[in-house]
C-alpha cells in the first residue's frame, strides 16, 4: 500500500494571472511528482497541490521566490489517512 | 451516528463490498421501489450496479428519468458516501415527502453510486489518492484514464491531457473506458432521461454546460436560474456557499465531461455538483463531515428533480 508520509498538500490562493501562470508551469515538472488537487484555474480559486516530502524544499522555495501566497492546508497527508482508516475500523467493529 | 435498520452506519467510510452488500439490503428492504440493474462491466470486471426508483412497474415504454452518478474520480469518497446517503433517503422519504413522491409517481430515478469500482477498490487497498480509471495505456507505464475526460464532447481538447500520465487524461479515444461507455449506452438505449446530474467534490460548485466551449448553452438562462434555486436551498441547511455556472466560466475548460454530453445528447437538465471544501481536508474530508454534506446536498438535489418534473419537454 502506497504511503504518504511527510507528503503535504499546499492550498495557493491568489489574485495574479501571472500566478497561475507559473503553477501550470510548475505541474509539468514531472521530477517533483506533484499531484494538484485542484488545478490552477484562474485568479482567486484556490489551487491545492499535494506535495511528496521529497518535493516540499524546492516546491516552497519556487513559491516564496515568485512571491506566490500559500498555505499548509494539511501538515501531514499519512496522519490523515491513519486517522481515517482507524475511524473506519472503529466503525466497522 | 446514522444507521439503517439493516445496521449500516451512513456516518463513516465503506468499501465497495459494502456498499454493494448494503444496496441488495436496500433493495429488499423496499421491493416495491428500488431495484439494481447492471448496465455494464468495469475494465477489471467488477459489476456497474445503478440503483433504479421506481413506482411504475407496468409501463411499456421507459418513462422520463432522472440519471444521477456519484464518485466517477474515486478517490473523492464524501461523493459515494453521499450517493449511499441520497439512495437511502430516496427510499425512506418516498410516501412522507410529498415532493418526492409526486416526481416518483410520474418518473424513475437512476442512482449509480459507485461510478469507478476499480478506481474506488484501488484507492482502499493500494492507493488513496487515485483518481482514474485502472485501464492500462499502450505504450505508457501510468495506468488509468481520467472518466470525466473520455466523453465524446469536446473530446481531446486543451481542457484534458494526452499524457497517460496525468490525472487529467483524456484516454485514446471517445468512450475508451467501460465506465463511461456503459452509463452512454445505458443513457442513450433509455432514450427518456430528463436530468443528468453527475456529482463530485470538492469546490463547492454547482455547474451545468458548457466546459469545453465559450459559448452559453441555449438554455442556459433556464440552468442558470434554476442552479440558483438550487444552492440557496443548500445554503440554508448548514450555510454552506456555493458558486453556480457554466463549466467553463466558474472553474476552467474542461473537455469531454460527463456533463456536456448528455446536454448534447438531448438531457437539458445537466448538472454537475462539486461537493464541500472545508479548505482543511480537500477531499480527504472527515466522515463528521458526511451527513452534513449529504444533508445539504439533498434539498439541492431535490429542487433540481422537482422543476424537472414540473417542466417536461
Amino acid at each position: 500500500q502506497k504511503r504518504f508520509v511527510g507528503d503535504q498538500v499546499l492550498r495557493v490562493l491568489t489574485d495574479k494571472e501571472e500566478h497561475i501562470v507559473l503553477l501550470r508551469e510548475l505541474e509539468e515538472s514531472e521530477d517533483l511528482q506533484l499531484d494538484y488537487w485542484a488545478a490552477p484555474a484562474k485568479p482567486d480559486l484556490p489551487v491545492d497541490i499535494r506535495v511528496p516530502f521529497p518535493s516540499l524544499q524546492p516546491v516552497k522555495i519556487f513559491l516564496e521566490s515568485h512571491g506566490i501566497p500559500y498555505t499548509i492546508m494539511i501538515e501531514d497527508v499519512q496522519t490523515l489517512l491513519d486517522e481515517e482508516k482507524e475511524a473506519m475500523e472503529k466503525a466497522r467493529k | 451516528l446514522e444507521r439503517s435498520s439493516s445496521g449500516f452506519d451512513f456516518s463513516t467510510y465503506h468499501t465497495i463490498e459494502e456498499i454493494y452488500s448494503w444496496m441488495d439490503d436496500l433493495v429488499a428492504q423496499h421491493p416495491n421501489l428500488v431495484s439494481k440493474i447492471q448496465i455494464g462491466e468495469s475494465y477489471e470486471k467488477r459489476p456497474l450496479y445503478v440503483l433504479k426508483f421506481s413506482t411504475g412497474r407496468t409501463a411499456k415504454t421507459h418513462r422520463p428519468a432522472i440519471w444521477i452518478d456519484t464518485g466517477i474520480h474515486s478517490r473523492e469518497w464524501i461523493t459515494q458516501a453521499t450517493g449511499v446517503w441520497t439512495a437511502n433517503k430516496i427510499a425512506t422519504e418516498y410516501g412522507k415527502d410529498a415532493s418526492l413522491t409526486a416526481i416518483l409517481t410520474s418518473m424513475d430515478i437512476f442512482l449509480e453510486i459507485v461510478t469507478n469500482p476499480d478506481g474506488f477498490a484501488y484507492t482502499h487497498s493500494q492507493n488513496r489518492m487515485w483518481r482514474k480509471t485502472r485501464s492500462i495505456n499502450a505504450g505508457s507505464s501510468c495506468k488509468g484514464v481520467d472518466p470525466n475526460r473520455n466523453w465524446d464532447a469536446g473530446f481531446g481538447g486543451p481542457g484534458a491531457s494526452n499524457n497517460p500520465c496525468s490525472e487529467t487524461y483524456h484516454g485514446p479515444h471517445p468512450f475508451s473506458e467501460s465506465e463511461t461507455k456503459s452509463i452512454a449506452d445505458f443513457i442513450l438505449g433509455h432514450g427518456n432521461v430528463m436530468a443528468a446530474i453527475s456529482i463530485h467534490s470538492y469546490s463547492q460548485m454547482l455547474m451545468f454546460p458548457y466546459g469545453y466551449k465559450d459559448e452559453p448553452a441555449p438554455d442556459h438562462q433556464e440552468l442558470d436560474d434554476l442552479a440558483k434555486e438550487a444552492v440557496d436551498a443548500l445554503a440554508a441547511v448548514h450555510g454552506t456557499r456555493y458558486t453556480y455556472g457554466s463549466t467553463m466560466h466558474t472553474i476552467y475548460q474542461a473537455d469531454g465531461i460527463t456533463i456536456d454530453w448528455t446536454y448534447d445528447n438531448g438531457v437539458k437538465y445537466s448538472y454537475t455538483f462539486e461537493l464541500r471544501d472545508t479548505g482543511r481536508y480537500g477531499f480527504l474530508l472527515p466522515a463528521s463531515q458526511i451527513i452534513p454534506t449529504a444533508e445539504e446536498t439533498w434539498p439541492a438535489l431535490t429542487k433540481i428533480m422537482d422543476h424537472v418534473h414540473k417542466h417536461p419537454y
